[in-house]
């Protein structure tokens, strides 16, 4: 058993779940926020057995597309304190961000 | 070191949890969403020794019960969308679904 | 890749995830509860490659600090319940409590 963690924009979320829904797969959709950001964004967690495991990769890439988002430049750490003047900076997110970890033990009840 | 990843009703949730905290165990709560019914439900995260794995599950499954729940069938993806009428379905929503997950490495500070 | 999970105070979250970041660590902050106090909490996921793990740990640790947090003494659970009023009960509770796991694939899109 392995558990999928992959964390992808808001508006692409339910479109990732409905099709891994459609195609037999149990989702849990967390509620989540980009540290960098600061925007929200939608961590899904699912849980399914190693050789589907590409599958529900794949469905997440398919319904993923990634964007060019506008942040804050962060503030230096340098002494220019006095001086700094935070600007608009462009940075490219993402459609999805997936991590695989594995499931020692997995019971249902 | 093992983290164990507990999905339960929300209406279990603070029964599990409170058990958990009287038996010694800390917990921490996740408001999470099943993907399936779109519904809120909760995830609990429980961090203890390979030892105590077990009590933890035992302590679950006694605290969480299944139940039925109404879902509105999925729209089908073949070309019936002109002609399809969403329908109610009743399915067995599982008492706890829960991934154990091996810990490398654990700090408190 | 490692997947490194700390849940703090929400005070101290800010602060944490600035500095992770400030350093080139990328940060997925979830709104969680301490099961015991039932008050809001932050969890930090910050998936970095082995040889980052202890840096990330050191940055959390550094910007993180414990503090005494008041409960009020859970219900006992013998008989006692009709002599039984509860009475506040101070807590140490701790700056973070951090896992690291192991993650067997690592993709972005
Ligand atoms: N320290 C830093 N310095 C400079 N630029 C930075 C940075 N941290 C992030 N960025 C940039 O800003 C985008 C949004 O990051 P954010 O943290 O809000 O939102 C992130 C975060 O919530 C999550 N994420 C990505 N990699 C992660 C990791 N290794 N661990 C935990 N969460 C991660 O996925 C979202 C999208 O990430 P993505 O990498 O595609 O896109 C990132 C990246 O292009
Ligand atoms: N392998 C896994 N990975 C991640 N999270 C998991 C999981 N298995 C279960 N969960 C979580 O536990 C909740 C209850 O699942 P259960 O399988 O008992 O009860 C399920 C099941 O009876 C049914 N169901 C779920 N996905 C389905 C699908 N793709 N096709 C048909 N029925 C589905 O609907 C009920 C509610 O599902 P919902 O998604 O709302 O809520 C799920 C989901 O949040
Ligand atoms: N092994 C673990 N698995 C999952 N999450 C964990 C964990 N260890 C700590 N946490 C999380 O970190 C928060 C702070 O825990 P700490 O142990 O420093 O500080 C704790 C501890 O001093 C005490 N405490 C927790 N559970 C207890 C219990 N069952 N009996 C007595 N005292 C407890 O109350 C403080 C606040 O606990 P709270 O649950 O509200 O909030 C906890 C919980 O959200």
């Amino acid at each position: 058993m392995k558990l999928v963690l992959a964390i992808v924009h808001d508006e692409d979320g339910n479109r990732v779940l409905g099709e891994l829904n459609k195609k037999g797969f149990s989702v849990t959709k967390l509620a989540t926020t980009g540290g960098f950001l600061r925007a929200g964004n939608t961590t899904l967690l699912v849980g399914t057995s190693k050789e589907h495991v590409q599958t529900v990769i794949d469905i997440i890439k398919a319904k993923c597309s990634s964007r060019k988002q506008i942040a804050t430049s962060p503030t230096p750490s340098t002494g220019a304190a006095g001086l700094y003047v935070p600007y608009p900076v462009e940075v490219e997110v993402g459609g999805a961000t997936i991590f695989v970890v594995d499931v020692e033990k997995f019971e249902k009840v």
